[in-house]
């Protein structure tokens, strides 16, 4: 399991249902899960 | 003259390997070569309905019965069949050009939806349209009670 995301970001789903991830500190948004990037 | 012939640093070999082993590494869902994800949003805006065409409510102020209603209608949309807007095909697209209710012309690749009356609109289009109103938006035909009626014995 990847386990809690790191702090500031947020998971969140657009309206095609596909999943991405939202950072409050940078104000960035991208497809790929944080906790896979190392 | 700037250094736009320069020759590949190992950093750029090393910034392709990386970019490859993000796609091998996505979270669910999500494809590698998709448009960029959403612009960033303080909030995730809260989904509005029309349970009603004249009435509009935040999705949290619904009552049970409307999310019920709101819930079939959207099943009901989803049986509705959807492509890809090509003029060169004998479809009813090659009469069409102009979504009626954008009122932008229709682009080579756009998504669409049919309805049964064969008129067809961009997919975000219609979808919204019919959440307010189940008729055709040029004929003023009722979705087909067929569709309604096959849905609900599923």
């Amino acid at each position: 399991p990847l386990g809690p995301l790191p702090p500031g970001w947020e998971k969140r789903t657009d309206s095609n249902g596909r999943v991405y991830f939202v950072n409050h500190n940078t104000r960035i948004t991208q497809w790929e899960d944080p906790r896979s990037q190392g | 003259m700037g250094n736009c012939l320069k020759s590949p640093t190992s950093d750029d070999i090393s910034l392709l390997h990386e970019s490859q082993s993000d796609r091998a590494s996505f979270g669910e869902g999500t494809e590698p070569d998709q448009e960029p994800p959403p612009p960033y949003q303080e909030q995730v805006p809260v989904p509005v309905y029309h349970p009603t065409p004249s009435q509009t409510r935040l999705a949290t102020q619904l009552t049970e019965e409307e999310q019920i209603r709101i819930a079939q209608r959207i099943g009901l949309i989803q049986h509705l069949p959807k492509g890809v807007y090509d003029p060169g095909r004998d479809g009813s697209e090659k009469k069409i050009r102009e979504c009626v209710i954008c009122m932008m012309d229709f682009v080579y690749g756009d998504p669409i939806r049919f309805l049964p009356c064969m008129h067809i609109y961009h997919l975000d289009c219609i979808d919204d349209w019919l959440m307010r109103s189940f008729t055709c938006p040029s004929c003023m035909e009722p979705v087909d009670a067929a569709l309604l009626s096959s849905y609900e014995t599923n």
